[in-house]
């Protein structure tokens, strides 16, 4: 469902070139986990940024969905990215002025244009799967990092898109969450064949995923294939 | 070095109390390493930020350093702050206006007053032991995750404090990077007796503390001793 080929990103932070992806190729399979792996800086979040249509490659082709998103201008890949995809952002990127309710329900009114009382079946939903229903009418600077996580993940999930990308979803999470929102996710992927694309330095999900793709100075050093159906 | 005697701390959001912790008692003795740990939500952030001089407790009292800390003004809590203690914050806390360099030079100028050239031999030695070293002159939103982090954890201990708050100081970094940082913390208690205080859902960390304290519904539920000298 994804294909990537000789791709490269590089970012200009002063007079120096930062190469952060140097030639990437890899493919996805629809309905699988996959994890890319890697040390801090390695390009994990770039890559993801570039699978998600969120960024533009320097070199290379990205297809995702049958949707060479290199061709699409800003505006054509903000609605692709609206009906196709779901993001967990390593920061949560949450919205300050809105709830935590409202946080998840954005993506319903501005993509979807979900009528409110299905909205809000959809958000109480997803909200009591990462046990947060009880936070709702908070706003993110009275959550502790977990909840601000939780919610994160709940508001990806809440278009119901083919693919998640997941960077770091669990990493301010305790073991409960953190099991209860793989298994949150393996569920999505049982039951509607959502891909999940995660980075992570997380050995729990590692442990979860069907292929690991190891990141090293922008290039994938190796994919090992953990899981047999 | 800390004592903690029915610490209560509630927060008002909206119309609801939420008692973040409802009776902490505790000590901890100088140059340990501490970590609190316990569930998305259970207090650890509020307990850290309330024993670093950051936030009041609602009812109790706290003494760091001989230091009653709840008897002192707004002013002079930043000046003993400034003084005896770092701070990893669980969402880093960078300034985006200034340099990795700046970042870390911060508290050295603000606090210690100390001279231009030493100012640099300090953060430079810093920037290398968390391999942070050929990014100093980059801005926060040009740096990955475990990069900010690692930048988080040098400026915490650009001032030679005698207590360090890490709340999290690991979520982001990658198993080599996250032992760096614990061997570097550990040579400081070692060189010089500096107490660290982790909140942390790491078992890398967790693995290397003397004590562990887990706190469950705003109280601390059980204490062991990990190490024995
Ligand atoms: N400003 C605030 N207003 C209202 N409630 C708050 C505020 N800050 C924190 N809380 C609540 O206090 C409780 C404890 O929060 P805290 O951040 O200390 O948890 P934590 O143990 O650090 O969690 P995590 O592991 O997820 O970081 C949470 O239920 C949180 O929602
Ligand atoms: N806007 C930018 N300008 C300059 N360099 C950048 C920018 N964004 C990222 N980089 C650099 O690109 C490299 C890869 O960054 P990336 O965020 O993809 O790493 P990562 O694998 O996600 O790391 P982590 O595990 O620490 O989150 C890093 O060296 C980073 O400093
Ligand atoms: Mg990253
Ligand atoms: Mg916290």
């Amino acid at each position: 469902i994804i294909k990537l080929l000789n791709i490269r990103k590089v970012y200009r932070a002063g007079e120096v070139d930062v190469p952060a992806l140097k030639d990437v190729t890899v493919d996805i399979q629809k309905g699988t986990f996959v994890s890319f792996v890697g040390p801090s800086g390695s390009g994990k979040t770039t890559l993801l940024n570039i699978i998600g249509a969120l960024d533009t490659p320097t070199k290379g082709t990205v297809t995702v969905a049958d949707t060479n998103i290199g061709l699409l201008n800003s505006k054509e890949r903000a609605m692709f990215r609206g009906e196709n995809l779901g993001f967990i952002f390593q920061d949560f990127n949450l919205m300050p002025v809105f709830t935590v309710f409202e946080n998840i329900e954005y993506p319903l009114i501005m993509v979807k244009k979900t009528p409110k009382e299905r909205r809000k079946e959809i958000v109480h939903s997803l909200l009591s799967k990462v046990n947060m229903l009880d936070q709702k009418d908070k706003f993110p600077d009275q959550l502790s990092g977990g909840q601000k996580q939780r919610v994160a993940v709940a508001r990806a999930l809440t278009t119901s898109p083919r693919i998640v990308l997941a960077d770091e979803p669990t990493a301010n999470l305790d073991h409960e969450s953190a099991y209860m929102v793989i298994n949150l996710m393996k569920k999505l992927r049982d039951e509607s064949g959502v891909t999940f694309i995660f980075s992570t330095h997380d050995t729990k999900i590692v442990g979860e995923v069907d292929i690991i793709h190891t990141l090293e100075d922008g290039i994938i050093q190796k994919s090992e294939e953990v899981k047999y159906g």
